[in-house]
């Protein structure tokens, strides 16, 4: 999908930063 | 006597009764201590205070201590609710709980309007998403030319801002999340559903005793 056609947020929701699933793994 | 049981809780000190932690969030007792055995791991994982520094938490996330992260940051900020610059233990908990897939809906939208409000103005202003959108693209090593960067917000903000005033305020955000909802997928985990299966040595540890009395 080229990112123009996207939504700042659906960009921005993609951040690693966001992710807080990382936490659990060990 | 008849035999029945009764719950007998030790007190450790630097942090929150589990049972009250339970009462006031979507985990029971079990994961409450299963997520302690998780907040002892990343608080201890520089220095061993019972309390989770900004370094640890990006340690914990990123498994290095270096990275910068605007995002990570700003959860962060979210998750130190009194403003110490630390995380406490019921910190944790009950800003966890707001991605337990069993929370409210209305919280996740509220955590994500703070999150993204990060002059905490009460709306979300354009200056605040391009900032957002560069950090995004320098993390993902992601180039784009300044001009598409302003057609993304435009884009954004023409679907976003109803009422066209430059920014976006909670009942736009609410609106907007409503139209996709795909923007809240990062407020669920469902690790928090299996939580004393990832984490079975709470039960080695746990605070709260049956007894017979």
């Amino acid at each position: 999908i080229a990112p123009v056609t996207m939504n700042a947020f659906e960009l921005i929701s993609t951040s690693q930063g966001l992710n807080l699933s990382s936490l659990f793994e060990k | 006597m008849g035999c029945f049981h009764s719950k007998v809780i030790k007190q450790v000190p630097g942090h929150e009764d589990p049972v009250i932690l339970a009462s006031q969030t979507a985990f029971t007792v079990s994961e409450v201590e299963a997520l302690f055995e998780l907040f002892k791991s990343i608080s201890s994982s520089l220095i061993d205070d019972g309390l989770i520094n900004r370094e640890e938490f990006q340690l914990a996330l990123f498994k290095n201590r270096n990275k910068e992260n605007l995002f990570a940051n700003r959860i962060f900020d979210l998750f130190d609710v009194k403003q110490k610059g630390v995380i406490d233990f019921g910190d944790f908990v009950r800003s966890l709980n707001v991605f337990h897939p069993n929370a409210p809906q209305e919280d996740k939208i509220d955590f994500t309007f703070k999150l993204y409000d990060m002059d905490c103005t009460g709306c979300i202003e354009r200056h605040e998403v391009k900032q957002m959108l560069i950090a995004l693209l320098c993390e993902s090593e992601m180039k784009l030319a300044d001009e598409t960067v302003e057609a993304i917000l435009d884009k954004t903000f023409l679907d976003a801002d109803v009422n066209q005033d430059g920014k976006i305020d909670r009942s736009e955000w609410q609106n907007l999340v409503s139209r996709n909802p795909s923007l809240l997928k990062i407020m669920t985990l469902p690790y928090l559903r299996d939580i004393t299966t990832t984490f079975p040595s709470f039960v080695f540890n746990s605070e709260v005793e049956e007894v017979a009395t």
